[in-house]
């Protein structure tokens, strides 16, 4: 499960 | 990664090349506001802070480290090279980049998903960086010439935000609990922005002249 808190977007 | 952000990531990285381009073949900066290019790299320093503490995927830390290099690099060529610096108008880049860094710097202390040092950051860039392109089209009202690179790079600029909302569209939809309202709603001023660029620069287009702007 991707941790939401880190930001995936540029 | 969905069609609509790589789609938008692209838009984006092209815009900085055709800016390089500009530059870096005519040798001129001419049209381009020094103080949105500035504002730029704040925000990339600012939102890339996790560069080296959160490995996402190769595709993102390679963009983050080009949108870097390329932000400041285009700093460097305005403000150092010696034939380019010519070309720049700074008595018309008159735009205090202080009159948007610090109500964005306050927003972003009041409005934050988490109250930390790269959150806060994080935050700041986004709010920063839906108000850079005003120096930008503040100097495009005073400059009555506007090349056709200068264009599309403002074209392209503002067309990447637009379809990163398709993404954060397509995103909610299919995301169960994908929610981020900070990137959202400064993702629609940003655009919204671009409005009335987007309007002349498609009369531009549609009635094959050359793009100008109401003064």
């Amino acid at each position: 499960k991707e941790n939401t808190s880190k930001h995936d977007e540029l | 990664m969905n069609i609509f952000r790589l789609t938008a990531d692209m838009t984006h990285l092209m815009s900085v090349i055709v800016l390089l381009l500009k530059i870096h073949t005519i040798k001129s900066c001419a049209g381009i506001s020094l103080k949105t290019q500035e504002l730029y790299a704040i925000v990339f320093t600012c939102r890339y802070l996790d560069i080296f503490t959160d490995f996402i995927s190769f595709y993102n830390t390679i963009m983050k480290v080009i949108f870097l290099w390329t932000s400041f690099s285009i700093v460097w060529y305005m403000r150092y090279h010696k034939i380019v610096r010519r070309s720049y108008d700074k008595d018309q880049d008159t735009f205090r980049h202080v009159f948007l860094m610090l109500p964005c710097l306050v927003l972003a202390l009041l409005i934050n998903e988490r109250f930390t040092f790269k959150e806060v950051m994080w935050t700041f860039s986004f709010y920063l960086e839906a108000v850079a392109i005003l120096p930008q089209l503040v100097l495009l009202q005073r400059t009555r010439n506007i090349d056709n690179l200068t264009g599309q790079y403002i074209f392209l600029l503002g067309a990447y935000r637009a379809l990163y909302i398709l993404n954060w569209i397509y995103r909610y939809v299919t995301e169960p609990n994908y929610v981020h309202w900070i990137p959202w709603m400064s993702g629609l001023v940003q655009t919204l922005l671009y409005g009335d660029f987007f309007y002349y620069y498609f009369l531009s287009w549609k009635n094959n002249v050359k793009l100008q702007l109401p003064a």
